[in-house]
């Protein structure tokens, strides 16, 4: 590979670079990470390239690592009803991310209600109903082309009166640059918000780890519209690296709680630092 | 934009005869970062630099435009021509029905794009809209939903059906009954990775060979397009590419790297969520919008 023992020379900072733009790292970032390397192995008087792998996934591991709750899953405990709302552009997951979640909870033993707040698109709720036969878990839903978030109102009402301990909110898929669907999310959050009392809000934006540059962009204005707590990097199990999540952590400290890892039921994991680094980088 | 901002790199160059390998360099440096901001693959942007000092490097400075808009018209044409301007239309089998393939990662748009084909072949044929996904909970539903909106003919799996090839030959049959001449099959989003699935689309074209074998991308892909786009060419060979969600602000260069290395040509832009938001592709848009 790139760092079995070639000169530290002018080409290998070149194609340093050029792994991590073919991550998704973005340009600017990368450059910037090859200084900071360039930086680091000087100090350190580091001579060869197997020296620099070292340093430089700890570079990278410590820039994840210093947001808090990287790798951190959301953890619902019971008696006290924790809402995860999934929001993101479209096709990213975040249907198959909310089943995945009633799943692994539902097993654990927790109460889970699922909320169908796409009232959109076509068999939008048919597809998490779907999800909720498989975790057992109990779909609150009305018919598409009814207000999303009346039926987020109502299953937050549902979770509060029935003592859930968990409410999935799935949203419709939205292009942040499209203002009247972000007003549209932001209306939900508002009714959740407004309505939890002492529950917990978890705002997950679902992203495919296939994403370009654009990522940073819907990561910055899902943020800015609901202040996220988090991302969900699905489609981890494709080739792609997902490296924007670095200009993510770096620019808006939102941290990645969970990896999608295919389409059935077990694939989701906790977010792991470490693993993320070796791909990126091998 | 790429035009203002070379102005502003070429303005001191009024007056001078022809433009040097110094000058052209620090406008390339400019577009590089433009370009990978853009998901260009980075190769592709290696390429497309050396073609671009090709062309501006020892140009006479003309008398009626600027260096900068000089330079900048260069790029644009190089990026236009790389992804074709001469439109590609849907093929049309000689001898009815042409068939239509849809492939593609998960989520990229294809079962949409399925019903906006559909919907705008409509008016000068009879087409089919087939469910062969049988993979994804309610794929099925959904395609029947789009189809009734878009008051498109549809056909699906038998309850309970598992084989694909079943719904194939089902289908075939059911448009020659009805006289389809286009039939559109939507199939599950899988990984180019995934030997096992890329084989079921494998054996989908041998039971019933596509007239076109249309790849769905969506717009935001990454640095990762050159490769999905080249293993599913290499696996499917395929025949057009429609990218997805372009009402988006993603820069969309994948686009360019998807064409570069596959040489298939982009045919469609899928631009909404409506089953109407479909426009053939546009590559001198489309450079423009890559280069911002
Ligand atoms: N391989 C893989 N596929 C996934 C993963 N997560 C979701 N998918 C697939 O991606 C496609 C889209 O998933 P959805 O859950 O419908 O995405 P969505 O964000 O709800 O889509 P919209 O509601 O239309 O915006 C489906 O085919 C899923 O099976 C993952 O982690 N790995
Ligand atoms: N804004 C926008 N959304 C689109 C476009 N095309 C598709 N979508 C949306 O993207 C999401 C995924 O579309 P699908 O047609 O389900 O994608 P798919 O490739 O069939 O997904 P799988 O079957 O799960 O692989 C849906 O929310 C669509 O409404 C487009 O051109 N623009
Ligand atoms: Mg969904
Ligand atoms: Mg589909």
């Amino acid at each position: 590979g790139l760092f079995s023992g070639g000169a530290i020379d002018p080409e290998f900072w070149d194609r340093l670079e050029e792994v991590l733009i073919s991550g998704d790292v973005g340009a600017a970032l990368s450059q910037s990470l090859v200084e900071q390397l360039k930086q680091a192995a000087r100090e350190r008087r580091v001579a060869t390239t197997e020296g620099l792998y070292g340093l430089f996934a700890s570079i990278l591991a410590q820039r994840l690592s210093e947001v808090p709750l990287m790798g951190r899953p959301v953890e619902p405990e019971k008696g006290v009803l924790t809402i995860v709302l999934l929001v993101g552009v479209n096709g990213s997951g975040k249907t198959t991310t909310a089943g995945k979640l009633a799943c692994k909870w539902a097993k654990e033993g927790l109460e889970v209600i699922m909320a169908a707040s796409d009232t959109f698109r076509a068999a939008a709720a048919e597809q998490l109903k779907i999800w909720g036969e498989r975790s057992g878990v109990r779909v609150v839903a009305q018919q598409q082309g009814s207000d999303a978030a009346a039926v987020a109102f109502d299953a937050l009402a549902a979770a509060r009166s029935s003592g859930a301990d968990v409410l999935i909110v799935d949203t419709a898929g939205r292009l942040h640059s499209k203002h009247n669907l972000m007003e549209e999310l932001k209306k939900i959050a508002r009714i959740l918000d407004r309505e939890r009392g002492e529950s917990k809000l978890e705002t997950l934006l679902v992203l495919d780890s296939v994403m370009g540059q654009n990522g940073l962009a819907q990561a910055k204005t899902f943020n800015s519209a609901l202040s996220l707590s988090g991302v969900v990097l699905t489609k981890y199990d494709n080739t792609a690296k997902g490296g924007i999540i670095l200009a993510i952590a770096d620019e808006m400290k939102t941290p990645v709680r969970y990896v999608g890892l295919g389409e059935g039921e077990d694939d989701l994991r906790p977010f792991d630092v470490e693993e993320f680094v070796r791909a990126l980088l091998e | 934009a790429l035009r203002e901002r070379f102005e502003s790199i070429f303005d001191r160059l009024k007056g001078r005869g022809k433009l040097t390998e110094a000058d052209v360099d620090v406008a390339l440096r400019d577009v590089r970062r433009s370009l990978l901001e853009a998901d260009v693959d980075y190769k592709v942007v290696k390429a497309l630099l050396e073609s671009i000092r090709g062309r501006a490097v020892g140009k006479d400075v003309l008398e009626s435009i600027t260096p900068g808009q000089q330079v900048a018209t260069i790029v644009y044409e190089e990026l236009a021509d790389l992804m074709g301007t001469e439109p590609s239309p849907l093929a049309i089998s000689p001898k009815p029905p042409s068939i239509y393939l849809m492939v593609g990662l998960q989520g990229g748009g294809k079962t949409t794009s399925t019903v906006k084909l559909a919907r705008r072949l409509a008016g000068s044929h009879r087409p089919l809209v087939v469910a062969c996904d049988l993979r994804r909970p309610a794929a099925v539903e959904q395609l029947k939903i789009l189809a009734a909106q878009s008051r498109v003919p549809f056909y699906g799996p038998e309850h309970g059906e598992k084989d694909v090839l079943r719904v194939v030959e089902g289908a075939l049959e059911y448009a020659s009954g009805h006289l389809n001449d286009v039939i559109l099959l939507d199939t599950a989003g899988r990984l180019h990775a995934d030997e096992e699935l890329m084989e079921e689309l494998a054996a989908m074209k041998r039971a019933a060979p596509p007239t076109e074998v249309l790849l769905v991308v969506d717009a935001m892909t990454g640095q990762e397009a050159v490769k999905v786009a080249s293993a599913f060419h290499e696996r499917l060979r395929l025949t057009g590419v429609l990218l997805s969600k372009l009402d988006g602000d993603a820069r969309g260069g994948a686009a360019l790297a998807i064409r570069k290395a596959t040489g298939v040509p982009i045919k469609f832009a899928g631009v909404g969520e409506g089953t109407d938001a479909l426009e053939v592709f546009d590559a001198r848009r489309m450079a423009q919008r890559i280069l911002g």
